[in-house]
């Protein structure tokens, strides 16, 4: 059971570098508190773009929100679950930061399902479709949108 | 889904493999559309749909327009690698809640328990509070939880 | 010392119904839960666009920081304080409410000194001055920008 | 502010009668400045400026370069209309801190104690937990906040 465990670790950390390099350029891993006690927590160790290492709550909104997302990538890659939905997950990104995640959740989604909920235009392009929420006299409707990149290819 | 909260009518929305963009304006229903598969795969926080009790989850009605007499949400799912433990190549799990706060189950439409639900998407490694629904707010919660929250996480994985 | 605060919270009431009207295009109002007992607890009632009044948990994203919004700037015009810092207020808001917030805050600043910290390019606009802060090497610094609007107008 | 986070360098920021607009890439300091304005304003709670303990606010360092010895920001507060109790025509509040979290206070370059800042503060409405300061993600606090915190907002106004 322990082995199970440290094989899993191994492996999401080991996807959390590899993402987390990708969207924020810089070092990050996954450690338990204890190394030897699978009981005890697990810490996130990143360093945004080559920052000096901080404490994770002493990063930004934006800095925070690629990390929590580093990580859920990172699972997603060793065990998907059967879809993903994210609701307004951009919010505290910059254009940057937004495109990044964004184009991520775009190569993810050929494999794995996933449901994004945004106000942000370049997330609404990524999508394969795109639906539009609207309420009138209090009802909520749904509409397809076609968007003309979509024509396009 | 229909009656749940701002969807009086009944609308069926089509989820496809891939990458699917809900937007719309501020307060228009997208966080809503979330409540309702949380709703459907028996999550029992009301706090975490932003109702208080059940039975605010039923469309309230308007100036004009009167309440409904239930909420009904049904979730279809592709079965065709039987990733559930039935023959079906599609498993529809179905939750009605009536204005008492009383909810039935359905899975592929016969009438169920809440556990019977939770052990079938569970074989599907689907929980009503997993990890790969992220709520609106929610996304730094990962980074702000105690260490051991974090390393349960993995156990749940692993 | 009980005259004082029902004075108060008249006046501020009176804002939050004018300004929750211009923002929201709904009835808001504030409200103490025992109207005799200056003690008890003051409960924001809010419909944002002629929905049905919902208790304001149940707001979404975008309509609680409408709300919020509109409660600061209703004690704003009743007793301003010397400045306001907003730090990404608008995190959670759609264009057209981003718009509403942003030429409010632009027409409040004639008289109000507004810091704001924003990713949104329409708010940026509506600044009368702007500086963008930026990192290199692990330091920040501070430039001075000025956006093509600011020297035609 | 010099030495402040991730400000090593002086740096002085003209903050103009308007609207005034700070923007740029996450994690590149915006926030930062705020932390400053509420450092300087007297603020105790090191969690609210997203520190464990003080010296932390105190620019720490790169790979070339070694960490500053100490923090300190300045505001300068107009005072043409004589609101605050003195007579200079411009009242300013310096807070500088030490490696071992030590804070000294000045009004107008004449060492002070904090209780002598938050006083003269006051007398221009200016509190350091202030609700004429949103800090990131708490723009709907006054809404999740309890009935009696939100009334006790109108007592302070009051
Ligand atoms: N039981 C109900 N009956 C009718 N309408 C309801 C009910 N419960 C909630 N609503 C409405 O749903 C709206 C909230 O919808 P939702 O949270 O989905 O918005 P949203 O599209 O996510 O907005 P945002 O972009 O601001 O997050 C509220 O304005 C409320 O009026
Ligand atoms: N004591 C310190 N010394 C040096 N750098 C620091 C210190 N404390 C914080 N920082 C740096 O400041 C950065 C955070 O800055 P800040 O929170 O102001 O970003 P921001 O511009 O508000 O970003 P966002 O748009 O994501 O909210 C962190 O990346 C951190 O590296
Ligand atoms: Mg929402
Ligand atoms: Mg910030």
């Amino acid at each position: 059971k322990k082995e199970v465990f440290y094989e899993c670790l191994r492996a999401i950390d080991k996807n959390f570098r590899e993402v987390f390099k990708e969207i924020a350029k810089g070092e990050g891993s996954l450690q338990l508190e204890n190394p030897l006690d699978i009981r005890s927590g697990l810490l996130i160790q990143a360093n945004p773009a080559g920052k000096n290492l901080l404490n994770i709550d002493a990063m930004s909104g934006g800095e925070k929100t690629l990390t929590a997302l580093a990580f859920l990538f990172a699972i997603l890659k060793y065990k998907p679950a059967p879809f993903y939905i994210l609701d307004e997950v951009d919010a505290a990104l910059d254009k940057v930061n937004t495109r990044k995640i964004a184009e991520m959740i775009k190569k993810l989604s050929k494999k794995e399902q996933f449901i994004v909920i945004t106000h942000n235009d370049y997330t609404i392009k990524q999508g394969d479709r795109v639906y539009g929420v609207s309420m009138e006299n209090g009802e909520s409707k749904i509409l397809g949108l076609e968007l003309p990149e979509m024509k396009a290819g | 889904m229909q009656g749940f909260k701002s969807f009086r009518k009944r609308v069926s929305i089509p989820i496809l493999p891939g990458f699917t963009v809900f937007c719309g304006p501020n307060g228009s229903g997208k966080t809503n559309i979330l409540d309702a598969v949380c709703f459907a795969l028996g999550r029992t926080s009301t706090k975490s749909m932003r109702a208080d009790r059940l039975h605010e989850l039923i469309y309230h009605g308007n100036a004009s327009i009167p309440p409904s007499d239930y909420a009904s949400v049904s979730l279809w799912f592709d079965n065709s690698d039987r990733v559930f433990p039935l023959e079906t190549p599609e498993v529809s799990i179905k939750r009605k809640i009536n204005k008492k706060g009383i909810s039935v189950y359905k899975i592929n439409g016969k009438t169920t328990t809440r556990e019977k639900v939770l052990e079938l998407l569970s074989s599907a490694r689907i929980h009503p509070d997993g990890f790969n629904i992220i709520m609106q707010g929610d996304v730094s919660q990962v980074i702000d939880m105690s260490p051991e929250e974090r390393r349960e996480i993995i156990d749940q994985v692993a």
